[in-house]
């Protein structure tokens, strides 16, 4: 692989050489044919996934200084008619189709006006690369081309001129990356078809290195500045949960799902997560869903608890929103894992610890759709050393380490139910846990009935 | 309509097609 | 027995805008040359001026001198034959002799060259005017000078989509579309391709043009098919849905407008032939007969 990456790298860097000595001596049609030279080499299909994106990285640079070269040309008027046809002629398509990027940025550079028309055409033709390692880097090289010029201002009122927004706004971005990441995604997933049975593992792991460039779609939307809440709800999440729900794909879903959550604005959480949740329920089985709402729930319990900030909006009732998907979520997921189960509703203690403090009533809530679930499977032991019993445990311990109030536990009327379904170990060490901290709080129990409540949670040490 | 930029309509995918495995 | 002529021909149009360069292919050796030459119109005027000197002894002694304008078919298995469809002829001087240059002036008015200026492999339509010095004695003298003729079209008032779909069962079907029927030369192919069945190991996918050259006729039919370009359109391997734009410009290559049957001798037709690979390099393949002309 290094050998023919060496191989490659050289091919290129003469050729680029040569695109550089032509366009200096102004033999543009020259440099252009030693440009097409240099784009032959992203045409291999012998180099690896990480090889191939050295390559490209070192090509991407090159094409850097064509486009500069054209950009300062076409700045001083010396404007070569017809360019965006001239560099269609290449009879191979990926050379061909780099260097309609690159001469369609160039061109969208010195004329807004053709933006629109350019940034569709280019997003389109694309198309035609269907190799899911070329046609990834291929679109990836568009989405790295347009980051600063894809338009951003507000969409002007329906016109019957078509020659009327020819600059393009934010609809038209957002068609264009929306388009660009569906297709990517698609190849993306499409890999994992390509090639030897044998190479299932080998596959996975080069498509988890590549997940960054299906990823940057989601970041370019978000570096939009128009997309506020109302087109995140109604135009942004939408596309990409369609995309993400649709793929059925378990690598795919789970890197989407996580970038989403990461890449925008809590604000924009807060108001779509009937839809995410609602897709959440929809994944495939190997995706690590828990893994992925716990994710959420503690960004937005952050967020919610920041001191700076406004907290969570009163009327958007999150705990219940997440309870009652979560619920949805157990409901559809058979084959979740009880660990799974129970790390959820962790988090919603953790939720309603942060941002709710006040309100017992919902940990107490939670505690008795643990004790539920549990009812419903007729569990009535578990060992403390297994990932349920660790999960469960974690949850007796939450609100302990939370209040550091061993009266305000007397208080969680399904605490001692889920407690007593630890094996004597598990009670044993939640008893000792409960303990100690009512000793490093000083908590006075002051009433012979909290007395009681207190003995019968540390029953496994008493008696 | 400039040549250089002229497409045809592209029927639309559906998502089923789009991600189902190579048949 | 007398000296030789330097004959020079000038046509009435010669600027630079009226001059196309053509490739030739001349003799056995079939060497290929690169003339530059004059063009007119089917409808045009034909005209210009001749200059004649007598080199050598200074002297020419002649019979008469005149002018053809000739239209000629000539078929490379049949080198003997010019198959003459035009020819007239214009006299420029009465018997007599040269001492000095002598210019003539010369006109073909209202001459109907429907035919166009033709350079193939195995046949060639050509058009020039021959001067000739007619002599008592020794050999005559002639020139000949090429001149082209392009004949432009109007637009069709009726140019249909070309759209099919072909397949192979239970293996591939694909509806090809291409925007027209009849092209320019200076068009743009703008067409897609649309997978409605793939069950085999694409690789990628060409669009070629090729130019079939046909001369003879009946038992004596020969085809030479050429390739003009392979113009690739796909790369790797789509599924069902997939929808596979095609822009081709054909101002690069070298085409000629559809030619039907040319003086009952030869016609050239044009092709889009769609071709797919796939990983065993097998090739499945889908041709469609398309109308060039030649555009104002």
């Amino acid at each position: 692989q290094e050998k023919l990456l060496d191989e490659a790298m050289g091919i290129v860097r003469s050729q680029s050489f040569q695109m550089k000595r032509c366009l200096d001596k102004g033999r543009l049609m020259d440099g252009l044919k030693h440009a097409s030279n240099m784009l032959g080499e992203l045409r291999t299909s012998l180099l690896s996934p990480k090889m191939y994106y050295e390559l490209y990285m070192l090509i991407s640079d090159e094409l850097r200084h064509l486009e500069s070269h054209l950009l300062d040309e076409f700045q001083a008027g010396h404007r070569v008619a017809d360019l965006y046809e001239l560099v269609q002629y290449a009879g191979n398509i990926v050379p061909r189709l780099y260097l309609l990027i690159t001469v369609g940025l160039v061109y969208i550079k010195s004329n807004e006006n053709c933006k629109r028309d350019i940034l569709k055409d280019l997003v389109e033709m694309c198309r035609g690369v269907q190799h899911p390692l070329r046609g990834l880097f291929l679109r990836n090289y568009l989405l790295q081309c347009t980051r600063h010029i894809l338009p951003d201002v507000e969409d002007p009122p329906p016109s019957n001129n078509p020659l009327d927004n020819e600059q393009g706004s934010i609809s038209d971005s957002l068609e264009f990356i929306l388009l660009n990441f569906a297709e990517m995604n698609k190849l993306w997933v499409r890999m994992q078809h390509q090639g030897h049975s044998r190479d299932k593992e080998k596959r996975e792991k080069e498509r988890q290195e590549l997940r960054i460039l299906v990823g940057t779609n989601l970041v370019r939307l978000s570096q939009l500045e128009m997309v506020d809440v109302d087109r995140y709800k109604k135009m942004v999440l939408p596309g990409l949960l369609e995309q993400a729900v649709s793929c059925r794909d378990a690598l795919s879903q789970e890197y989407l799902m996580e970038c989403i959550i990461q890449v925008f604005p809590d604000e924009f959480h807060l108001e779509t997560l009937g839809p995410f949740l609602q897709a959440c329920a929809e994944l495939h089985e190997d995706v690590n869903v828990k893994s992925i709402i716990s994710s959420l729930i503690e960004r937005l319990a952050a967020f919610g608890n920041k001191e700076d900030g406004d907290g969570i909006p009163s009327e958007i009732k999150l705990f219940e929103i997440f309870s009652q998907h979560i619920a949805t979520v157990i409901k559809s997921r058979p084959e979740l894992p009880l660990e799974d189960m129970v790390s959820l509703q962790v988090s919603l203690v953790n939720l309603a610890q942060q941002c709710y403090s006040s309100r017992l009533d919902l940990v107490d809530s939670v505690l008795a759709n643990t004790a539920h679930i549990f009812d419903n499977l007729n569990i009535t032991k578990i060992h403390s050393g297994s990932p349920l019993g660790k999960e469960l445990s974690r949850l007796l311990r939450l609100p302990t380490g939370n209040y550091n109030d061993l009266l305000v536990i007397l208080q969680l009327v399904n605490f001692p139910k889920l407690l007593q379904l630890l094996d004597y170990q598990g009670r044993k060490t939640i008893s000792t846990f409960l303990m100690n901290n009512a000793i490093d709080n000083g908590t006075i129990i002051p009433s012979p009935e909290q007395v009681d409540g207190v003995l019968s949670l540390c029953s496994s040490l008493v008696r | 309509a400039n040549d250089a930029t002229r497409r045809l309509n592209s029927k639309k995918q559906t998502l089923d097609d789009a991600y189902a495995a190579p048949a | 027995f007398g000296s030789n002529a330097e004959i020079k021909v000038e046509f009435a149009n010669e600027d630079a805008s009226k001059q196309i360069t053509v490739k030739t292919v001349h003799g056995e050796s079939k060497k290929k040359r690169i003339q530059t030459m004059s063009v007119f119109s089917g409808n045009e005027t034909v005209g210009g001026k001749i200059y004649i000197a007598p080199s050598g002894s200074k002297r020419l002694e002649h019979t008469g001198i005149k002018v053809e304008l000739i239209g000629q078919v000539e078929l490379a298995y049949d080198r003997g034959n010019h198959y003459v469809f035009t020819s007239l002829i214009r006299e420029l001087d009465a018997p007599g002799i040269l001492t000095a240059e002598k210019t003539f002036s010369f006109e073909f008015a209202n001459v109907e060259k429907q035919y166009e200026t033709y350079n193939g492999v195995n046949v060639r339509l050509r058009y020039f005017v021959r001067v000739k010095i007619s002599r008592s004695y020794g050999s005559n003298i002639k020139k000949e000078i090429d001149f082209a003729v392009q004949n432009v079209r109007p637009d069709p008032e009726i140019n249909n989509t070309l759209k099919m779909e072909v397949g192979i069962e239970d293996c591939l079907h694909i509806e090809f579309e291409y925007d027209k029927s009849k092209y320019h030369l200076d068009d743009v192919i703008v067409g897609k391709i649309y997978f409605l069945l793939v069950r085999i190991k694409i690789k990628h996918m060409e669009l070629q043009i090729l130019k079939r050259e046909s001369t003879g006729n009946g038992p004596n039919l020969y085809n030479e098919t050429e390739i003009m370009t392979k113009f690739e359109i796909m790369d790797g391997a789509p599924v069902r849905g997939e929808c596979i734009p095609i822009r081709l410009f054909l101002s690069p290559f070298d085409l000629t407008p559809t030619f039907k049957n040319v003086h009952n001798k030869f016609s050239v037709k044009y092709y889009l032939n769609l071709v797919l690979v796939d990983e065993e390099e097998r090739r499945y393949f889908k041709q469609q007969e398309f109308f060039l002309r030649r555009k104002a």
